[in-house]
């Protein structure tokens, strides 16, 4: 682990710790090594690293029984920092109904999560959501919903072939019909590159005016976060993401990377198949989970 | 000469981060490198400007190694292929497309529903069925899924079909339950046809970063895997982990999955993967 290798490095053959201006630089490289396989971007990890630097040159370190732990601390609780901030809830609207719009790459998470969501919303938040099957592309995409809607008890709107814009901007208006407050979208997968569905969601986006639009990421993505994350954010106003598939054992260095680079907050994640397999972001927990 | 020494350790460095950039981790990318400036040093390579190509060449042959590129075959009758992988992967859509790239050959296909756990998993497939003209088996949602399997193996001899395709549900490798339902559904398969299955294709999204490797190992441990498949390198992220994974088991890739239609699907190529690795 990465502690086993910190106290590997600040020990001299007497067994005792030392410091010097090397075996931070080795310490440092083995921060990095340990974010890089955690799946943090590069460029991310660098300057995480950098940011590190300072404080562990300084006093804490350099006078510490245990540098090795110390230096993890400092690791850790900038880690921490830079992952969490103020607990974000959802920007539930001041009045009118509430939209929810989730967007991602193929095989995310959407259409799982989104019905978590509706499903959170109905029972802790005392909300009375309506979904939308903004997906006409994949085969069953809208059967899928409907299943997953009536196992909650949360109705769908869907409409057969058609466009995702007019749908969703059609949702709007069975919502007032219907008294829906929260209105979630379920968009299809789709690749940052491609400039047409991209534009696709650029025009859900100004016809229903979302308050939240969430970014759902799978935490085994690798490197190509970044890129992803930056085009979508460049694109349209997100306002949080969602980690899927915490239940899995990738690290998913990939939320530190979303953060800083599209700098929205990790609202939720999720930890499994089920309907109820939805929690909220715990930085400190994501920490420990990304260094390993 | 110190000037030609210079660039080529801005180079190195280059390509170790285009490495790391493509997912093939902080270690190999960093043993890899080394590789090439031994090379250089030994004069194995002579210029500079071979230092790419020569890496290309080094890890494409890394990946042809070993490769067997075409599918397994069952010579005494259908060949059952199981599709497996974490959730999300591409697996129902690359049955769909292993279907058409088997029925274009000529070869009679049969799809087997094996996912019976998710919200339309079914009906996804069988639309996929209907669209690439082949016939499929379903059980009931909730069905246990060695039952579809060894129904579809039936089906299969009966029309004497050449290939089944079972898809499964996508699980996560960690759980010791859900790779026992595979397990068994690879042993239900081995009753009803001798050999089955033939071939055991793990279908990665080429997203996937570093955790790709512990899906490998997994998946290779509980149930045996023959090949490999990376879906949705028609994205932006390269795959690069693959080459980490060969480093550590032989699996070979047989096929990439390049969109969402049933025609965005090809045999690998490691030439052709190579260059755009560092594209
Ligand atoms: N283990 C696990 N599986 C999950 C989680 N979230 C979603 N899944 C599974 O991941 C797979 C893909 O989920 P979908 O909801 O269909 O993904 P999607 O983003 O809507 O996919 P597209 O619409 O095709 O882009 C399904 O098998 C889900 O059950 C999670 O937190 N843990
Ligand atoms: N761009 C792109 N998308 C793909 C590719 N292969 C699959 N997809 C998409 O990825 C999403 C998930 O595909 P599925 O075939 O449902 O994945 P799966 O592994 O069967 O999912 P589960 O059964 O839920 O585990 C769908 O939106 C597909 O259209 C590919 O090669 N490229
Ligand atoms: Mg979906
Ligand atoms: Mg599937």
């Amino acid at each position: 682990s990465i502690s086993d290798k910190l106290t590997t490095v600040f020990r001299t053959i007497a067994g005792k710790a030392k410091i010097t201006e090397d075996n931070i630089q080795e310490a440092m490289r083995e921060v990095r090594v340990a974010l890089l396989e955690a799946d943090v971007n590069l460029q991310v990890a660098r300057d995480f690293i950098a940011g590190v630097k300072e404080e562990a040159l300084g006093e804490k370190v350099l006078n510490a029984v245990n540098p090795g732990e110390q230096f993890i601390k400092i690791v850790h609780d900038r880690l921490v920092e830079l992952l969490g901030g103020e607990r974000e809830e959802i920007k539930w609207a001041a009045q009118g109904p509430t939209v929810i719009m989730l967007c991602g790459l193929q095989g995310a998470g959407k259409t799982t999560t989104v019905a978590k969501l509706a499903s959170r919303f109905k029972n802790q938040n005392r909300r009375k959501p309506l979904l939308v099957a903004a997906d006409v592309q994949r085969p069953a995409a809208i059967e899928q919903l409907k299943i997953l809607g009536q196992q909650i008890g949360v109705p769908v709107y869907a409409e057969l072939g058609g466009d995702p814009v007019q749908i969703c901007a059609q949702a709007l208006e069975v919502a007032r019909m219907q008294g829906a407050d929260t209105i979630l979208l379920d968009t299809a997968g789709r690749l940052h590159v491609d400039d047409a569905l991209m534009f696709e969601l650029e025009n859900i986006v100004a016809r229903t005016k979302p308050q939240e639009i969430l970014f759902v990421c799978d935490a085994m993505i690798g490197q190509s976060a970044v890129d992803t994350a930056a085009e979508f954010r460049k694109r349209l106003p997100l306002t949080g993401a969602i980690m899927t598939k915490m239940d899995s054992d990738a690290r998913g260095g990939s939320a530190l990377s979303l953060r800083e680079v599209t700098g929205v907050p990790l609202k939720f994640v999720t930890v499994g198949e089920k309907l109820d397999a939805l929690e909220e972001f715990h930085p400190d927990r994501m920490a420990g989970r990304i260094l390993g | 000469l110190l000037i030609r020494r210079k660039i080529d350790e801005a180079l190195l460095d280059e390509l170790e981060e285009a490495l790391i950039a493509a997912d093939v981790g902080p270690r190999l990318a960093l043993d890899i490198s080394e590789q090439i400036r031994q090379k250089y040093r030994n004069k194995e390579i002579e210029h500079a400007e071979e230092i790419l190509d020569f890496l290309k060449n080094m890890l494409a042959e890394g990946l042809a190694a070993e490769t067997e590129m075409s599918l397994g075959r069952n010579p005494d009758g259908p060949t059952v292929i199981l599709l497996i992988g974490v959730n999300g992967t591409g697996k129902t859509t690359t049955t769909a497309k292993l279907a058409r790239f088997l029925t274009d050959q000529g070869h009679g296909v049969l799809l087997a529903a094996a996912d019976t756990f998710r919200a339309a998993a079914g009906e996804q497939l069988d639309i996929w069925a209907s669209r690439v003209g082949v016939d499929i088996v379903r059980h009931k949602d909730g069905a246990d899924p060695a039952a579809v399997v060894f129904d579809a193996c039936d089906a299969a001899l009966a029309r004497k079909l050449d290939y089944v395709l079972v898809d499964t549900a996508g699980r996560i490798h960690t759980k010791s339950n859900l790779m026992q339902q595979l397990e068994k559904i690879h042993r239900v398969a081995g009753k009803k046809i001798a050999g089955a299955p033939h071939e055991v294709l793990l279908v990665l999204d080429a997203t996937t970063g570093q955790n790709a490797l512990s899906q490998a190992k997994l998946f290779t441990e509980g149930v045996g895997v023959t090949g490999l498949v990376l879906t949705k390198l028609d994205g932006t992220a390269k795959g690069g982990i693959v080459i980490a994974i060969n480093r550590e088991i032989r699996l070979p890739i047989k096929f990439v999955g390049l969109g969402e239609k049933e025609t965005d699907f090809a045999p690998f190529d490691p030439h052709e993967f190579t260059d755009a690795l560092f594209a």
